[in-house]
Order: structure tokens, then C-alpha cells, then sequence
């Protein structure tokens, strides 16, 4: 199977509702520092069911897109700056509160049938499961990825930024553990 | 359990050093590297720790430690293609792996891309590098947006990609 | 101990905001961004930790863990230079400190380093980039000899250093 | 002041006497991975008195250079191959462990005057300091660095590889602990 592509919504530095894609056999994402590559990634690992500390994040609700408003009042300085470079104030603490945001995979089986992952992040903060539409218990999600040998515990398909070099010098215990988990 | 740990751990054990020489090869050194797992313990391994060593070419047989920060990341990524020769993941994301690599070595993985990425076996790579990224068959281009401060992407495939 | 600590603290408070805008400012975004230390107790500092923040230009306030690779990196290049400036130490010895960044941040950090260093300051800068060790003044060429199984080093003096 | 040149004897994988250098004000060091750059950083490192954990040895003995000579047994299926791949048996177990090797930076202070700072791994293993070629305590040949503002304990002014992003989002304690050293 493969990854066709995927749909967002105020997911990190991803406004309201975008189409990511279509992602082919070998698709190389490009751009420069702090545009968004790693969100990206964060989405894709997001929706197979990563935990938001893997993805830079402490709560799920910071996974959010949030606008350019300013929080506290140490601020106060830096909005100053905001305003005089012609920066709008957007979001005000309310909106950003009360937004939700989702990711959906469009994944294509090996028999070439369709299949949409999707999670999603309420309001209030709670977490979603939907397959093909339908909403789901995490479990029966998570077997569903199984059943496309995507072992989202083992991850040994994800490799975030920075980390390769630590694969390779990783415990003798971390890979025995890493090869138990694909077994 | 112990049969699956055991099947998991020969398999990749056998795979590895291939893969590590398909990556490290060159002309200057047509034979490529060495690279093998060991068991700390034998007796039990699921309780024990497995080792992983890997030579590059021309070299002498040191701790993983010693090794450089490129020489370090192609021993992982060899690793990780072994793994996935096990248990077969339809993706893999990878997130500037490159960071570290010098030309010659950019090179040597956007070639082992190409040749293994396939309907069943898909590479989904963030890169600063073109000699990487010009390499692969579409591109997936972020910026920011400053208007709306938001991220947008667009995606262009490559026509030489049939080459 | 607190006078010197807040001597210390302040003059790297001062000094640090201009340093970063420096290291940020761009065509499009000329002013550059933003960046401050703030004591998380201000009764006894030296017991206390120091918080650092840093926004790129046209970005909102965040916590330090939500930038990226590349903004992180600039983030810390500006508080090195920033503490060097109240303590300098002779030489810099930076390793592979651009790996994460873009072609245009690398030319920042050229741009700053050429700007920068005189017979007090000197940079000892290893790259693997060519937009980067392109602009220095010297290279030491480092390679390994097979025949003898060492490193070897060899200098050239880039003459349009006096640009 | 400024770094002149460096003098290495069998220092990681430098093999024998060689000098290093010169150094300009702004010298950008590049080879490929694995030529030894960052050894040279860690010899420039280790003449200023860091620890040889930081770079990235466990005893002092790794720092010194060692050739080609396999180790253990475990080799055997690799010495075959390093036979057949034209290498020949540079070193016994004996000669490498009887090696010493020293690191010599030639330093120019702000008036002009040169001066020499050698740190030396005897063959049994123990640290020598010579400052100006007379030997020296560890404490006078710190009081010398420090006098040319060389603080080692911070090492503010020693970027290793790959420690550049940490630096960023260090914890304020470490932020801390770090201006206290300088202060
Ligand atoms: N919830 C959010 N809402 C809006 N923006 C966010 C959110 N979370 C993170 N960001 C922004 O996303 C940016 C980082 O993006 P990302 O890490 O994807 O960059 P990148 O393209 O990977 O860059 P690099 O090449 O430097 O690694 C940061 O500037 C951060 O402020
Ligand atoms: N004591 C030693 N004797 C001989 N060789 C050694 C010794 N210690 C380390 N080495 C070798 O030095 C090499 C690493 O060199 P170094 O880390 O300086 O590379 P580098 O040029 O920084 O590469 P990269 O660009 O990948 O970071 C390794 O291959 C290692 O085997
Ligand atoms: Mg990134
Ligand atoms: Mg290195």
C-alpha cells in the first residue's frame, strides 16, 4: 500500500482546511527553515497515532494552529513590534481556544482500495478516531493500520529530525527491544 | 515468543551486511563496508541486549562510538532498511537525514532511494539538499504564507523521474 | 557572587536582541526578529534559572521546543555570540553548526562570521557546505591517506578573501 | 590572541608527527566523513584540558592513534576480509599499546608573543602539561589558558557536533549555571 495523500485542518502551522499531495513512490518535501516540513511529518505521525510529546507538543491542544495573537503582557514589548511591522492582530485567545483541528490520511491497499485514517482533536480537547468515515474505538483503528504493517510502537518508519544519528548508537537493549516489537 | 524474537533477529542478522555494503560502496572501494548484529547472551535473547556493529570501508573494527556523525548516520540507515526487510512498513518518513552526510554519501542514498522506492515500499524524504531531493520522482514545496501566516504547499512531479 | 552574575546577566540582556536581528534580518524581513532573556525569579538569580526566547521575524511569541531545526540553531548561535560578547574567549571552534540550516540562513551565518572576525576573534569553522566554507579566509583540507591509514591535513589561502 | 598552528603525535586518527595549520581569522576546516574533522576539533579540545569524555573516548588510551590491527576473534571473518582487500597488518596489540601522543597548539597572545600549550598521554597512560616546553601542574597551565580568557569549564566558545540545537533549548538552570561560570 502507500500514502496517496493527506487533508488538514488548523493542524500546527497548517491554517484552516489544506490538501497535502499527492505523495508518489519517492517524494522529497522541500522548503526552507521554519516553513513547515516538520509539521508535516507531524501530521502524517499524528494521524497514525503518535502521542503529541513525540511531535514537540505538551498538550494536544498546542498541535492546534494558533494565529499571531499575543498571549501575555511580557508581550506587551514584543506586540509593539507586531503592530509597527504591519502585523494584524488575528486571533484573540477565545478563537484559538475553542478551535478544533484534524489530520486524514487517504491510503491506498495493496489491492489498490482506498482507505481514509482520520483523527481528530474537539474543541475541548478530546481525540477521534474515524475509519472511512465511521468513528472508531482507538483499538480497532490501530488494527486496522496493523493489518497495513504499520506497526505505529515499533515506528521504526518514522525518523524525526535529528534523530538518525542516535539509531546506529542506540542500548544493545533499546534494539533488542526495537526487534521484539516487529517480531 | 522466543521463536519470533529468533526468526526477526537471523533474518535482519542476514540481511544487514548487504545492505550496509550497498550503501557504502564506491569506486574507490567497489567491496563497500561490514556490518553485523551480535547477541550479548545467546542463552536468552529476548533478555538480553543485541550489538550492532558496522566497519566502513577500509576500516578498522571499532566501537559505534568512534565512529563519525555521516559514518554513524549511513550504519542507521543501513539498519533501518534491514529491519524494514523483515517487517515490511509501506512508508517510511525520513526528516533531514541528510543533515550530516557529505556529497558523496547524499548521493549513495538518493540512489538506494530510487532504486528500492515502489508501489509497495513508498519514501516520503524532507531535505534542504538538491542533490537529494532532485532526485526524487515529485516534489512536495512548503512555505509560509505570511499574509495569512499559515504554511500552503504545492507539489510538482519531476518529468525526468522516467529516466 | 550577585554582583557579578547580574553584571553578567545584563550586559548578554543588552546585547542580545541586536545580535539575533542581525542573524535574522532579511530583504523581506528587514527588522529582523526578536530576542530577550528574562529571570524566572528576580529576588536571587544566580538560585534561579534564566529563560531564553527568541522569535523569528513576522512569528509570534512561542516556547523555544515549538521552532524549528533551523530556527533553533540560529536561535543559539545568537546567544553564543551574545555571551561572547561579555567574555571573549579568543577563538570559536564550531562543528557542523550549519546542518540544519537553509541556503539563506548558511549566508547569514557567513555573512556574520567574515563581518566578525578580526585578530581578537577568530573562527575555526568546520562545513560541510560550500556556500559557507567558500567565504572564509583559509581552508585546512582534510582527507585520509589508505596507503598509511591516517589523516591528513593540507592549507590553502583563498586569495579573493580581500573582497 | 589567536591559534597559530597545531602540532599533533598520534592523536585519534592523525598517525605520527603533523602539523596543523596555520589558522587565519576566519579558517573553515572540510574533508569528507570520517576524514577527521571533528578529530581535530577534539585535539584542539584536549590541549585546552577537556576531558576525553567529551570527545567521545571512555579513557585516554582511545585518543591515542591505532592502526589496522584487528582485535578479537570475532574479527577473524573480518580480518579475512581486510587481508584480501590488500590491508596490511600495521599494528600488533604491543606496538599500539605502547604508543604516547601529544597535542601542541602554537598560540599568538594580543601583543604578538607565541606561546606553546602541549598535552601529552604518556605510554603508561598518565597526563603530562607543558607550557613553553617546561613542565607544568594543571592549575598553571589553566591560570595561562584563562589569562588568555580560554574559560575551558564553560567551553561557551566549543561547539561539538551536533550540540548546536541544544544550546538553544537548554534548561534555564543550565542557562544559568553557564553565565555563572563566565560571570
Ligand atoms: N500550533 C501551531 N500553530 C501555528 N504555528 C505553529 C504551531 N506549532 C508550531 N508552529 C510553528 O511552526 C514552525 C516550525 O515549523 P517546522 O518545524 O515544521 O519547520 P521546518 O520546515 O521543519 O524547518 P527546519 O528546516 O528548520 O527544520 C515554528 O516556527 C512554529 O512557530
Ligand atoms: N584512536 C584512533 N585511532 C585511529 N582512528 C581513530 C581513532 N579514534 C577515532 N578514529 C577514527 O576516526 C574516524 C572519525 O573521524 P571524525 O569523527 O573526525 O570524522 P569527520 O571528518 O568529523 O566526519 P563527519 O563529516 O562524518 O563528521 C572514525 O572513522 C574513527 O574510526
Ligand atoms: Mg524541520
Ligand atoms: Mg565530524
Amino acid at each position: 500500500g502507500r500514502l496517496v495523500r493527506l487533508e488538514v485542518e488548523n493542524f500546527k502551522s497548517y491554517k484552516g482546511h489544506q490538501v497535502i499531495g499527492p505523495f508518489h513512490n519517492f517524494s522529497s518535501v522541500i522548503g526552507p527553515n521554519g516553513a513547515g516540513k516538520s509539521n508535516l511529518m507531524d501530521a502524517i505521525s499524528f494521524v497514525l497515532g503518535v502521542k503529541s510529546n513525540k511531535l514537540r507538543s505538551s498538550n494536544v491542544k498546542d498541535l492546534i494552529y494558533r494565529g499571531r495573537a499575543m498571549e501575555t503582557n511580557q508581550d506587551s514589548v514584543v506586540e509593539g513590534l507586531a503592530v509597527n511591522q504591519g502585523i494584524d492582530e488575528e486571533d484573540d485567545e477565545e478563537t484559538a481556544r475553542n478551535r478544533s483541528g484534524y489530520v486524514m490520511a487517504v491510503y491506498e491497499d495493496d489491492n489498490g482500495k482506498e482507505m481514509r485514517f482520520m483523527r481528530s482533536i474537539t474543541s475541548n480537547g478530546d481525540i477521534e478516531y474515524r475509519l472511512n468515515g465511521r468513528k472508531v474505538a482507538y483499538t480497532r483503528y490501530n488494527d486496522a493500520l496493523e493489518e497495513q504493517n504499520i506497526l505505529v510502537k515499533a515506528r521504526n518508519f518514522l525518523v524525526f529530525q535529528g534523530d538518525i544519528e542516535h539509531i546506529a548508537s542506540q542500548s544493545p537493549k533499546d534494539l533488542t527491544k526495537l526487534i521484539e516489537q516487529i517480531s | 515468543r522466543y521463536k519470533l524474537f529468533y526468526d526477526a533477529f537471523s533474518h535482519i542478522q542476514g540481511k544487514i551486511d548487504q545492505i550496509y555494503k550497498d550503501l557504502t560502496k564506491s569506486q574507490a572501494f567497489p567491496l563497500g563496508g561490514t556490518a553485523y548484529l551480535s547477541l550479548e547472551d545467546s542463552e536468552e535473547p529476548y533478555l538480553d541486549g543485541i550489538k550492532y556493529h558496522a566497519m566502513p570501508p577500509m576500516k578498522r573494527f571499532r566501537d559505534m562510538e568512534q565512529l563519525s556523525g555521516g559514518e554513524k548516520t549511513m550504519a542507521a540507515l543501513a539498519l533501518l532498511f534491514a529491519i524494514h526487510s523483515y517487517q515490511p512498513s509501506p512508508f517510511f518518513v525520513l526528516d533531514e537525514v541528510d543533515a550530516a552526510l557529505d556529497n558523496a554519501n547524499v548521493a549513495k542514498i538518493a540512489n538506494y532511494i530510487r532504486d528500492h522506492a515502489n508501489e509497495k515500499f513508498q519514501f516520503i524524504v524532507i531535505s534542504l539538499k538538491s542533490s537529494l531531493y532532485e532526485k526524487a520522482e515529485s516534489l512536495v514545496g512548503i512555505y509560509r504564507d505570511q499574509q495569512v501566516n499559515s504554511s500552503r504547499t504545492l507539489t510538482l512531479k519531476l518529468n525526468d523521474y522516467e529516466e
